[in-house]
């Protein structure tokens, strides 16, 4: 393990190191995925202000011993030992410390609104426990450190030298920013409402697969059209399309089920208007790779690929995850052994242009799955 | 006193809607 700064011994943290505090509440706030430090310092003083007795009134308190590892996060009773929370560290979001106050952060699963303009900001449900301890301060640089731990374990399990990430500038300039969907997305000549007539009863013929984690625009993607259905004759849709929203109501951020259940709503209609942004089935990425050390910041299985590093050259360039490699370089990679992608990968510098497709589409192109028509 | 906030790197590598119930 790499040597990270804090007051705990990391075999300590491994295990778990206890803090006694007083807990004093909790409360539970909405917020934004990612918010900037303004936000999460204003929510931790209003977790604080909502919990803390009224100048004058006694404030109720209850002595705990907090649990601190690299795993967990647990409050137990001073006495029973018997846990009253427990949260896995990866959903501390974060925490805060003013003075002999110490609040954590935990997130809860996405908030569902039913109002569609809070969906489209994900909100989520932060529970807020607020605390009271002499070394509050101590404390929070013990969790800081266990984070820090944590996170580089995972990214040496996810094959990242941790060393690599944060030495380097975390943005750069926007010069190094690729992302053909960028221009694409905003391109209003890009964007068509597409009206195809019916029968009743009739389905769209559409088969959909998801934009994939990372993608600018997350909503479905027509990866197949039922040939002679309603879809293909209008003649207006292609495969790779992006579905926005279907007769006014918006599909974006919505998980593929919810935008195929969506879909098959309109079965008993005799005209549906899909709203669009034409998009190329093959999209391209261009990642700008100093020299072939530089992580890429991606993992790939079988020429798909699994996971994006947040920030990193790859997620800047386009890259996403759940993507084919179709090609690297010019060169087609379709019936590439695994072991060959990574080399060819890995030696690429300079300026690696990789184009990928959605693989769910690509196994339907390709006849290794039979589309799910709508 | 000075407020100070510690922020989960893993934060930003958690896919959408993870969290705990």
């Amino acid at each position: 393990l790499p040597h990270v700064p804090g007051p705990c011994d990391h075999e300590d943290l491994l295990d778990g190191v206890l803090f006694g505090a007083k807990y004093l509440g909790s409360t539970q706030l909405l917020s934004e995925r990612n918010p900037p430090p303004s936000t999460r310092m204003a929510q931790a003083q209003e977790a604080v202000d909502r919990v803390k007795a009224p100048d004058g009134e006694t404030q109720p308190m209850t002595p705990v011993d907090l649990f601190v590892s690299t795993k967990r996060i647990k409050v137990l009773m001073a006495n029973a030992q018997e846990a009253l929370m427990d949260h896995a560290l990866q959903t501390i979001s974060y925490i805060a410390d003013i003075g002999p106050v110490l609040v954590l952060m935990a997130r809860r699963r996405l908030a569902r609104s039913t109002r569609p303009q809070e969906r489209e900001r994900r909100l989520y449900k932060m529970l807020c426990h607020v605390f009271h301890a002499e070394d509050a301060q101590l404390i929070a640089q013990a969790i800081g450190q266990a984070f820090a731990v944590a996170y580089s374990q995972f990214l040496r399990e996810n094959g990242i030298d941790p060393s690599q990430v944060g030495s380097r500038p975390r943005a750069t300039s926007p010069g190094h920013l690729h992302n053909g969907d960028l221009d694409h997305f905003s391109n209003s000549e890009n964007c068509r409402e597409v009206h195809i007539e019916k029968r009743r009863g009739e389905g769209l013929g559409v088969a959909l697969v998801e934009s994939g984690w990372g993608s600018l625009l997350p909503t479905a993607v027509i990866a197949n059209l039922l040939h002679g259905g309603p879809a293909e004759r209008c003649g207006e849709l292609s495969i790779g399309d992006r579905v926005t929203a279907i007769n006014g109501a918006s599909l974006v951020g919505l998980p593929l089920a919810a935008c195929q259940a969506a879909i098959r709503e309109v079965k008993s209609h005799t005209a549906v208007t899909l709203s669009i942004v034409h998009c190329p089935p093959v999209t391209t990425a261009i990642i700008r790779r100093l020299h072939s050390r530089e992580q890429l910041g991606f993992c790939v299985e079988d020429g798909v690929i699994c996971s994006l590093l947040r920030g990193g050259i790859a997620e800047r360039g386009g890259v996403r995850v759940g993507h084919r490699i179709i090609e690297i370089n010019g060169q087609s990679v379709v019936a590439t052994p695994h072991a060959r992608i990574v080399e060819l990968l890995t030696e690429a510098h300079d300026e690696v242009h990789i184009r990928t497709m959605p693989a769910a589409t690509y196994r339907l192109l390709t006849g290794q799955e039979q589309p799910v028509y709508l | 006193s000075a407020l100070t906030i510690t922020v989960n790197p893993m934060e930003k590598h958690e896919a959408p809607g993870r969290g705990e119930e």
